[in-house]
């Protein structure tokens, strides 16, 4: 039996709202240190990793490992259904071909309980390295989606040019060019306005901004986004999930032809 | 013109 129980089911919401533009069904990994998944969109562009680790849930039970193919589109669809401030509570019995939602509501006064089938899926696994990356900024999360929603307008493309000062965003396109820089921040009263950047070498990369929107959908995750560069390496873009864990999105650059 | 590339020309499946 798999068993994982969060006061705040609203945070396991946003983390399918997350995912689910960039990958419709997924399978999750269940065992006893918690919830992990990797999906590929269908592109072969992007990835993500998702970690929620045992201890960042209320309560947490897993006998045994299972991997459990879930349509994320379906599942987002029934968390709609849940409560601002409901508990949620997520379980599959043994030998069930099914995953089991059940929502409580905080004065306990309401209870829903919702199950969606589990799916077959093939999935393809990638290894990524530990890497040391040239680059990481870390800035606010909804600075970051705007700066992304913004270069779309100009292009499909956008080019990030980091160095030990600031961060630049460009994008070109038949409209026309534009860019944002960002300085690292000197001075700020709350950590998570800042922006700053660790570099170990400067980096210019371009990256599908249609990509970079879709990850933006895991802002509300997270005050924070960290953005790990190296030259002809994927991005990581990574939000924290409270102290749980985090999603990692990882992103192939596009490259001169 | 820019060329996309996929994530398997740096990782590896398995």
């Amino acid at each position: 039996m798999f068993e994982a129980r969060l006061a705040q089911g609203s945070i396991f919401a946003k983390v399918i709202e997350g995912l689910r533009e960039l990958v419709t069904e997924a399978t999750w990994e269940c065992s006893g240190n918690g919830i992990t998944l990797q999906a590929m969109d269908s592109s072969h562009v992007a990835l993500v990793s998702l970690v929620l680790r045992s201890d960042g849930f209320e309560t947490y039970r897993c006998d045994r490992n299972m991997s459990l193919g879930i349509s994320l589109t379906s599942m987002s669809k029934v968390l709609k259904m849940m409560g601002k401030d409901d508990t949620l509570t997520i379980r599959v019995n043994d030998d069930s071909d099914a995953i089991v939602l059940s929502m409580e509501s905080q004065n306990q006064e309401e209870f829903a309980e919702y199950e969606l089938r589990l799916m077959d899926l093939d999935s393809e696994h990638l290894g990524i390295p530990d890497t040391d990356y040239s680059c990481v900024v870390k800035m606010p999360s909804t600075k970051f989606s705007r700066i992304c929603r913004d270069m779309a307008i100009l292009g499909d493309s956008v080019t990030i040019c980091s160095t030990k000062d600031g961060v630049k965003f460009g994008a070109k396109g038949d409209v026309g060019q534009g860019s944002i820089r960002l300085n690292q921040s000197t001075n700020v009263d709350k950590e998570e306005d800042a922006v700053s950047i660790e570099l170990r070498e400067a980096v210019a990369l371009t990256f599908a901004v249609r990509y970079l929107n879709m990850f933006c959908k895991a802002a509300p995750l997270s005050n924070q986004v960290n953005l790990s560069m190296s030259e002809d390496t994927p991005l990581m873009c990574e939000f924290k999930v409270g102290d749980m864990g985090h999603i990692r999105f990882y992103l192939a650059p596009k490259i001169e032809d | 013109k820019q060329q996309q590339q996929t994530l398997s020309s740096f990782y590896h499946y398995g």
